[in-house]
Formats: C-alpha cells, structure tokens, sequence
C-alpha cells in the first residue's frame, strides 16, 4: 500500500527540501523502496537541488495543478539515484496557488493525477516537499497524502507556528472529511545549545510520542551536499547528516 | 528625507525578519533615528518578535492593505526600544496575498497609505519585513520603497533565488516606471566553513560594490534574542551578532 508522505511547514528554511531529499535517498538507497518525490514548491528546490532545470522541461507538476487529469507520468523523470525519481516543479506554478478564482475541485487535481499510480502499486513512498505557505499547492498535497511530517526547526516560532499550520490541516480535512495522519514532527538543524535544548524538549512534550526519536544536526556536510545537488548519503555516509536521515528512514518504515 | 528599505528575498528562513528587527534597533538606540518597521507578512514573526499578539489588535496592515486609504497612524503602536515603532501584521493578510481578482491599483495600496507619514517626515527610516513570497504583499513593499536589502544566506539556491527575485523586481517596475535602489545584498548566517567561504566569493563577485562590507555571523546569541522577544543588541550588546548589525546600520547610514 503506497504510502504518501507531506513534508509540510510554512515557517521557511527549516529543512522541508532537505529532508524530502534525504529521506528519499535513504528509502531507496538503503532499503530498495521505490520512492517517488513531488515538488510543490514554484520555487523548485527540490528539481534543482536533484540537478533539474525546470525551464528545459515541456510539462511539470504545473500541469498536473492546471489541467484536470493530466498523466503524472508524463513528468516524472529519473534521478541520480537509483528507484529514486521526481515529479519536477516550475517557477509557472505562481499562478496556480491562489484560491480565488479557482474551481471548487483545484484542490483535489494532485490526489486525482496519483490515483491510477498508487492503485497499481507503482512506488512504495510518495514524499511531497511543500512550500513555506498555507496555498492552494499545501492544500493539494495535505488532500492527497495520508502522512504527514512536519520539520521542526527549535528556535523562535516554532510551535506558534505548528498551530496554524494545525488549525489550517484541519480546516482542509473537515470539509472533504479526508484523513491525515500525523506521522510525527522531526527535529531539525540541531544545535548543541541551551535554546534548542529548551525548545526541544517544549517540542517533546507537546507531541508526546508523535515527536520522532530521531534528530537531525546541523552539520556542514548536509548544506554542502545540497550546493553539489546530491543526497547527504551519497556525499558523505558516514557523516552525522547521513546517519540521522538513515535513522529517520528506519523510524518511518517502523511508523 | 524619509528612506524606506524593504528587507526582501523569497527564499525562506534567510534572517529577513532577524534582520529587519535589528537593523531597526541599531538605527533607533545607537544613532537616535525615528524607524517605522512594517510586518508584510500574514506570518506575523516581526509582529510576534516584539511581543505583539496580532489577535488582540483591532486593526494592522490587513486594513492597511484591503481598505484604500486606510490612516497608517491607527495601527502604528511603540516597541520595547524607544524611538523604534511597528506597523503590526495580521494572519488574515492570507486574504491579501493574490493578484487574481485584485483591483489594479492594490499594489500601490501601501505606497499610498505611506504618503502622508513621509511628507511630513514623521520617520527617519521604514524598514519593511517581505514574506518568503513573490506576491501581492511582496509587490506593495516593492512599490512602497526606495530601497531593497537582500539577505543571503551563503548555501545552496542563493544566487539562483536572486537572479528570480530581480526579474521579479524589473517587471514590477517596468509598469508604473518606479524605481528601486539595490541598497546592498547582505551575507547572513555565516559560518567559518569552506562551502559558506565559496559562496560568498561567488556572492561577492555578483553583487560588486553592492555588497554590503558587514557579513553577520552565524550566531546562538541571535536566535536567543528573537525567542526573547528583543533585538539582540538589548539581549547581549558585546555579542559578535549585535557588533555585526551595529556595522550593518553604520553602513546603512552612510550608503
Ligand atoms: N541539518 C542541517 N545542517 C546544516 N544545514 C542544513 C541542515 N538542513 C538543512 N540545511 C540547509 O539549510 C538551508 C535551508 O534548508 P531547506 O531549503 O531544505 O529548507 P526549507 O524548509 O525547504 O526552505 P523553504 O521554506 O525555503 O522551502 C539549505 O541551505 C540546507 O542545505
Ligand atoms: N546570524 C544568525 N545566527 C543565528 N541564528 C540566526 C541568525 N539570523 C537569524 N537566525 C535565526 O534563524 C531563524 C530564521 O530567521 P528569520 O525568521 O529571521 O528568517 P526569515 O528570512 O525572516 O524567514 P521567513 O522566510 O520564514 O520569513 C530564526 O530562528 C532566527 O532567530
Ligand atoms: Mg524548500
Ligand atoms: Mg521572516
């Protein structure tokens, strides 16, 4: 059963990208999944960040969110990984985030497009990297995912702003009834301190055991890793970068 | 003659809020100037950062944004640095955001609501917070100002990010031939590593002289001050973080 992973949180830089990136590569490189990843963002990091020029492309995830039905599988392409590929965004998907203006079923074009992949089983996980917005292109990926991970970068706003982005879930849910679960809320660029201290364990204590084990570090190597548009695993495996995502992956394949 | 410098790249997490909040400090305590800081984004974290709840204001820059004309002088309330005022954020400013069904004068709605507190020289320096977006809020502070700061962050994206951002920029001035002055491009987070080292080269070799000099280091003592609720020159003044953003402001005032 394919399971369908958002990896959402609209305060930026807090490692969405990073983590869409590296949890994929771990899922497919360490245990053979085969793991598709959708970039939501019109600012196309995670196209980039793969080595994908968005304007050399002839379709991308900007069709799939204008056209009702068009075929995913005309844009998703492979990657330098193996079992790894994507489903490229474009800097054309400004025109597609506002809700004014648009149809009532907009918000349900991405979880239509991936029906026909996930009913015959095509990949073990989807991962959809959001944009650091509450738009139309966050609500088409919490409609059409059935997990969810928010990154939590533990300084200032961090659970200020899971609130919102909470109350905005449940908005999204209440009216189509659809079901998301919380698979858990990820600790980020961790530093050695006593603010992230503090706000790690405020982290903890509001998501009990949906709070994952793991907890990714700030460590160079992964900023270095995305500069050479590669997974942190393929860069460095042995780098405290590497061995968190691969930690992340166990975690989620147990989740 | 009143400045107004808008803080602003779409990439997120990049220090535009940190850095408007204490560049508007440093101006305030250790040079005396009247700033005026504006929140532009419906996430409200300058609002927040200064321990304002924008649940419990009446009006903000929602009213400012959707009622033509609206008197900038209701929303403006003081700060805990003296001399340093805010025009509050608000979440429903969501509303605000598109440029689908948006009359065609909205982006000039701030502009306008500026005219009156400049002509009479109310403030020395309006520095304006951007969201990580290219939209509608984005388009007013643009309009609004005579100059733009860019922060930087020296890692992956950085320079791609610009090169979208001017585009953006040129096209909105193009129309109403407004003119904005690159005030500088500004390196934020800086750590000593070689990645960092690279980018900044390539960073500097960009942008020219409109680099600023001040690069500001990446720094706990910062991110400590925001979770305060303070500008970190009232947090830890002999911080490397606060002496960065007093140089900063001495090359503002000089530029
Ligand atoms: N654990 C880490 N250690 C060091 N650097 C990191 C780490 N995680 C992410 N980064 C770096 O931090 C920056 C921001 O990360 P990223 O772009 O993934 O965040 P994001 O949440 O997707 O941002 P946006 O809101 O703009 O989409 C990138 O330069 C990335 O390489
Ligand atoms: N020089 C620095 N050293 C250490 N931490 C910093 C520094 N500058 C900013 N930070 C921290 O990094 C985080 C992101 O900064 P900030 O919110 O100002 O970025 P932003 O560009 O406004 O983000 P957004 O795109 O979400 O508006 C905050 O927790 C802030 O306290
Ligand atoms: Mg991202
Ligand atoms: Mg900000």
């Amino acid at each position: 059963q394919t399971r369908i992973i958002s990896i959402s949180n609209q305060k930026g830089g807090v490692a969405k990208t990073t983590t869409s990136i590296n949890l994929g590569a771990a899922l497919a490189l360490a245990h053979k999944k085969k793991v598709l990843l959708i970039d939501m963002d019109m600012q196309a990091h995670l196209t980039c960040g793969l080595g994908i020029d968005p304007y050399t492309l002839k379709s991308t995830m900007y069709e799939i969110l204008t056209e009702r039905n068009f075929d995913i599988k005309k844009i998703i392409r492979e990657t330098c990984v193996k079992n790894l590929v994507i489903a490229p965004a474009h800097p054309r998907m400004v025109e597609a985030t506002s809700f004014l203006n648009s149809k009532i079923d907009r918000p349900f074009y991405l979880r239509n497009a991936l029906r026909g992949i996930v009913e015959s089983s095509d990949y073990d996980y989807i991962i959809i990297d959001c944009p650091p917005q509450l738009d139309l292109l966050f609500a088409n990926a919490m409609l059409a995912s059935t997990d969810l991970i928010i990154p939590i970068q533990p300084e200032s706003y961090a659970l200020d702003g899971v609130a919102s982005l909470t109350r905005q879930i449940i908005e999204i849910k209440e009216g189509p009834g659809h079901d998301i679960n919380l698979l858990g809320a990820l600790i980020t660029m961790y530093k050695k301190t006593n603010l992230h201290q503090v706000i790690i364990e405020e982290t903890q204590r509001y998501f009990g055991y949906k709070c994952f084990k793991t907890i990714i570090p700030s460590n160079i190597v992964i900023a270095e890793a995305s500069t050479l548009k590669k997974p942190v695993i393929m860069h460095q495996k042995r780098s405290k970068g590497s061995q968190a995502y691969l930690a992340l992956a166990k975690e989620v394949l147990n989740g």
